[in-house]
């Protein structure tokens, strides 16, 4: 463990729980792309399968619960209790031209072909284009509460932090994982426009707004 | 050094 890789962590953790506050306070999920959670909770469930069989650490443990449980729940909440308030028209994005190449690409670039590694490489692949939906939707809304686009900040942030632990583990540990690392550094890449955008406005108090 | 098989990140 290494400070980036923490605070990636804590970061992605910042923002499931901002997530979850905006969703439960304001009772809405209005702005927020169910399929994006749908893509979310399906990486945690690729991703996390050997959550029961290879014990890392009480802390590795407790986060994938936590992640596993939250994405969950977080597509009850907007599928289901707040099902009114979800917003279809804006979350159109076609998943499955997401779900496909992810999945095929994960049996052909892979470490190993195994079920267990293929699982976790199309977890990775899709993670890495999971968060288009959401920012298609912002695109086409054109706008964005501030508390989501604090969400979008903490979760963009958290991948971007992974790139500087694998950047420390490649110089002191000797490890790297290119696969991870090319997925990260795309994934964090799509976020570059509305990192742009956050910090020359929600940050200096302004809405989210982009240009029509 | 090849990517280590436990995957110890999240």
């Amino acid at each position: 463990m290494n400070i980036f890789r923490l605070a990636g962590d804590l970061s992605h953790l910042a923002a499931i729980i901002i997530l979850l506050i905006k969703i439960w306070k304001t009772r809405s999920c209005a702005g927020i792309s169910g399929r994006s959670q749908v893509l979310f909770a399906i990486v945690f469930i690729t991703r996390y399968l050997d959550l029961f069989t290879n014990f890392i650490s009480a802390y590795n443990t407790a986060m994938k619960v936590f992640f596993l449980g939250s994405s969950i729940g977080t597509v009850y909440l907007m599928y289901l209790k707040f099902k009114a308030t979800y917003d279809h028209n804006h979350d159109t994005f076609r998943i499955e031209f997401l779900l496909l190449p992810t999945a095929l690409l994960s049996l052909v670039l892979n470490h190993e072909f195994s079920v267990m590694e293929i699982l976790w490489t199309f977890s990775i692949y899709l993670e890495s284009v999971a968060i288009l939906p959401q920012l298609f939707m912002v695109s086409k809304t054109g706008e964005a509460e501030s508390i989501t686009s604090h969400y979008l900040f903490a979760l963009g942030s958290y991948r971007g932090l992974y790139i500087l632990n694998w950047i420390y583990r490649y110089y002191f540990e000797g490890f790297y994982d290119i696969i991870a690392i090319v997925a990260g550094c795309v994934q964090t890449i799509l976020y570059c426009d509305f990192f742009y955008l956050y910090i020359t406005k929600v940050l200096k108090g302004k809405k989210l707004q982009l240009p029509a | 050094a090849p990517p280590s098989k436990d995957k110890d990140e999240l």
